[in-house]
């Protein structure tokens, strides 16, 4: 840039030494809020390719740098006045069918024990590609979307609503259920992992296999993955400490 | 008929005379004694020279920008000068090692986003305030 800061009359500048480096990195990482910097692990050959949460997370960077005026805005409403997004990709998933009842869903968990606490979680989408379905040709298909309450042993678990949406059998795109209400209970129990349950019915009230539905899980390719974003609105940044 | 309005004599201003019109006042870059006035400076943090860019997806850095300059009376209006600032610089004059000068530092700041990986992998985008500066004066 341009000319360097002058040093204050009487004091030699020199290079930072090894260790006053690092010192310098870990102040510069506090400010970013950073703990540590994350020990990078050396992807595997297929881990290069660009995985879905990267990608709308670096689509949503552009929109909060504001350089994402020029394709008509964010990619999506909830980008909002938040100031802090995370996307959770680590999850585990089921597929479930309970035979007699011939009742299907597809069940994620999340981990989430690194949502930061205590910020106000201003909106929480799930997002999962759908390919045009091969098997329930021109039908409608509802889509509806629980977070696993409670576990029960004897019994089927508790489940909490979260949002429903209609679409064609033969539609094909991202499908975004909109989780926010789950987040209340994120911050009850912060160290529990999240359930998301997601149920496929035809008008006529049959469930269907979500897979057999189009909807694709962990094993689709990187680029199509499910993932879970979460956005956060930090509270007035800390005064931090004289270090 | 209205009677002719009385002239009311101009009010007595007490504020300090504007440095424009004092004669042999600088209002270039250069205060008194050659040194540059208070501005605004280009300061660029790059990821890449901190060795973060594989865990740092976006930007590759920022420019963040710095204040550097002397605060010397009289503080010439481009530097956005607090009254207080003016006041200080004033009794400076007065009394140099009782009361410093004003010092120059950022009057407006704007945020910067950056996109990483937390060390779960997962991908985190946060907005930090305060990291940009936008225009410096004299406090």
């Amino acid at each position: 840039g341009g000319p360097g800061p002058r040093p204050p009359r009487g004091c030699l500048q020199r290079r930072l030494g090894p260790r006053e480096r690092r010192d310098m990195q870990r102040e510069i990482l506090a400010v970013l809020g950073l703990p540590g910097r994350p020990r990078p692990r050396a992807p595997p050959a297929a881990a290069r390719l660009p995985a879905s949460a990267p990608l709308f997370m670096l689509d949503l960077y552009h929109a909060m740098a504001g350089d994402g005026d020029e394709d008509g805005g964010p990619p999506t409403r909830s980008l909002g006045r938040a100031d802090l997004v995370m996307s959770f990709v680590n999850m585990v998933e089921h597929n479930q069918a309970l035979g007699h009842q011939e009742l299907h869903w597809k069940e994620f968990r999340f981990d989430l024990t690194q949502i930061p606490v205590g910020e106000e979680v201003t909106a929480a989408e799930f997002r999962i590609y759908k390919l045009p379905s091969t098997h329930l040709l021109n039908r409608t298909l509802h889509i509806s979307m629980f977070e696993v309450v409670r576990e029960q042993s004897n019994r089927e678990s508790d489940l909490f609503f979260l949002d429903l949406q209609t679409l064609r059998a033969e539609d094909e795109g991202w499908l975004v259920l909109d989780v926010t209400a789950a987040s209340d209970h994120w911050s009850l129990n912060p160290n529990k992992d999240l359930g998301l349950r997601l149920y496929v019915e035809t008008e006529d009230g049959r469930s269907v296999d979500p897979g057999l539905a189009g909807l694709l899980g962990r094993q689709a390719p990187r680029s199509k993955q499910p993932f879970m974003v979460t956005f956060f609105r930090v509270g007035p940044s800390p005064v931090r400490a004289p270090r | 008929a209205a009677r002719p309005l009385k002239r009311r004599p101009p009010k007595k201003t007490n504020e300090l005379p504007h440095p424009h019109k004092l004669p042999g006042i600088f209002d270039d870059v250069h205060g008194s004694d050659g040194q540059h006035v208070c501005r605004r400076h280009k300061l660029y943090v790059s990821f890449q020279d901190l060795g973060w860019l594989d865990w740092v997806i976006a930007p590759q850095g920022y420019s963040a920008y710095y204040c550097d300059g002397e605060c010397s009376f009289p503080l010439d209006s481009c530097m956005n000068a607090t009254n207080h600032a003016i006041l200080q610089s004033l009794v400076h004059l007065m009394k140099p090692d009782a009361v410093p000068k004003a010092c120059c530092a950022p009057t407006k700041l704007s945020a910067t986003s950056v996109l990483y990986y937390d060390s779960s992998n997962n991908v985190i985008l946060r907005k930090h305030r305060n990291m940009v500066v936008r225009a410096c004066g004299c406090h």
